[in-house]
């Protein structure tokens, strides 16, 4: 120990039709979820040993942050601000034993909390950058800090080439989602709340990895690859 | 206009923006074309001393279609994907998505919290309706292993006579791990699922799926207590609201089986991802 048995034995516990479809006593579902949890502690601390190991880094906090939520892209501590330079690098494994070509959908996020605000100051702000002719998607002020507008971000593959992305506002019903699950899983409402859906293809090898570079993008003269959403919202009245 | 079609690539989905729902599938390189509609509906299940329908035992008493909210549907179109935004009810809320590249429908659903104030139980099925002539036969697969055929008859066999009463016809739906297909002369209309759910085709051309329940009876068959788990948050307890995603597509004959396979592996194995952040030539 630490090892994976116990998980092995949880999830193949949970094969049994009533784990499958949930026709079970209350206390039963609550014990396979207790078994899968404690599985999953014990299996995350052999993750943890193998990475430090693999990486031979020395203290432990170096292999990364565990995060608990069905979509880890979530976690804080999958966020990065990309302002002065930072990217996000997301790095992309494909289990199975052909290439293939899937859509990523990461939340990209707004520093405010209140909309109102947010829609306040980013309009000034907005118009102000079209005026400096500077289109950045920050913008800070001494008052508010900066201010993720959400602009232009630039998808990169490992080539360095630019690929087509496209932001999509993430409406209420998503959020409310997004929400619940963080009370759910973290017991607390979310720092921040996302704003849209950052999508673009992906490809990998078989088996294998490949590396995406996220990074704040300046507006070009031509329409950016991202290009704004056209939004349709059908009115009962027309 | 009322005809909204959706979809970047060679598919397309067609929305009447009226009726506000999906009524049509049209896909410009397999030159499928077919008349869709989806919909959502829950059963109430009979609540008899003799036999209540419960986990086990599926005695439906009525089912109440569910008609979208006088929401509006919103369409958001870009390079990438499409989505529509379908607000069902309070209580259900539709997202469809068609992606560059991709020649089947993605349907994310979020159901939930079922309300029980009415002190009904309910079964809530989404329906896929074609015009499809399947002679009520379908094919589910059995534990994500080969699809196995269903004929779907009107009774079932097991019940001694006498005890069936005309509302409620005992219809087992099957359980749906990998995926359910129905086909006619030319076509395969094939539906994955991300989770185990419950599915049956009672009609020609029809399939449903049962994505969500809650039930306040028990069926004496040895769970001894309704299906009504609960969450509870800062000591407020709801029923469960569950989010999910089923995909659809539909092929000229023959040419479904591979889709159903390799697609069916890609959503069991997706894309692992891992986060780190770069500054310069630092990663950490």
């Amino acid at each position: 120990r630490p090892n994976t048995d116990y998980l092995a034995d949880a999830l193949a516990l949970a094969q049994h039709h009533d784990a499958v479809s949930g026709t079970s006593k209350q206390h039963v579902a609550n014990d396979y979820a207790k078994r899968l949890s404690i599985g999953y502690e014990e299996a995350a601390k052999v993750v943890e040993t193998s990475l430090a190991s693999i990486t031979r880094s020395s203290s432990k906090t170096d292999s990364g942050k565990k995060c608990l939520l069905l979509n880890i892209s979530y976690c804080p501590s999958s966020e990065v601000d990309l302002s002065n330079g930072k990217n996000l690098v997301v790095v992309v494994y494909n289990p199975l034993g052909w290439k293939r070509e899937d859509i990523i959908r990461i939340p990209a996020r707004s520093e405010m909390n209140s909309t109102v605000m947010y829609s306040f100051i980013s309009t000034v702000h907005w118009l102000l950058s079209l005026l400096l002719l500077s289109y950045k998607p920050f913008v800070c002020s001494p008052i508010l800090g900066c201010l993720v507008i959400d602009g232009n971000v630039i998808v990169k593959d490992h080539r360095g080439n630019e690929i087509e992305s496209q932001l999509v506002p993430l409406l209420n019903a998503s959020l409310a989602i997004r929400n619940y699950y963080s009370m759910a899983y973290l017991g607390k409402f979310p720092s921040v709340t996302p704003k849209y859906w950052l999508a673009f293809s992906a490809s990998a090898p078989p088996l294998g990895l490949n590396t995406y570079f996220i990074s704040s993008g300046k507006q070009k003269a031509i329409a950016a690859p991202s290009k704004n959403q056209v939004v349709y919202s059908s009115k009962e009245k027309q | 206009k009322d005809v909204i079609e959706v979809g970047p690539g060679d598919l397309k989905l067609v929305f009447s923006a009226k009726q506000r729902k999906l009524i049509g599938y049209i896909n410009s390189r397999t030159k499928v074309k077919e008349t869709v509609r989806q919909s959502y509906s829950f059963y109430t299940g009979a609540t008899d001393i003799k036999q209540a329908s419960g986990a086990y035992i599926f005695r439906p008493n009525g089912t109440n279609s569910l008609k979208p909210d006088h929401q509006a549907l919103t369409v958001l179109r870009g390079p990438i994907l499409d989505e529509v935004h379908q607000r069902i009810n309070s209580w259900i809320y539709q997202i469809t998505r068609v992606y560059k590249g991709k020649e089947h429908a993605e349907f994310e659903f979020i159901v939930g919290p079922i309300p029980i104030s009415d002190g009904i139980g309910k079964e809530v099925v989404t329906k896929i309706l074609t015009h499809m002539k399947t002679s009520k036969t379908f094919y589910t697969d059995s534990s994500g292993r080969d699809f196995l055929e269903r004929v779907y008859s009107k009774l079932s066999k097991r019940l001694e006579p006498g005890s069936e009463s005309a509302c409620c016809r005992k219809l087992l739906p099957c359980m749906i791990n990998l995926g359910m297909y129905v086909k006619d002369d030319d076509k395969e209309l094939s539906v994955l699922v991300d989770r185990s759910v419950g599915g049956a085709s009672i009609k020609d051309g029809e399939l449903e799926l049962m994505l969500h329940r809650r039930l306040l009876h028990d069926d004496g068959r040895g769970v001894a207590e309704a299906l009504n788990e609960t969450v509870c948050v800062q000591n407020k307890c709801s029923g469960l609201t569950i989010v999910g995603k089923y995909y659809l597509r539909i092929d000229p004959l023959g040419e479904a089986a591979k889709w159903r396979r390799s697609f069916g592996q890609e959503i069991y194995s997706p894309f692992l991802l891992a986060f780190t952040q770069q500054e310069g030539d630092r990663w950490t």
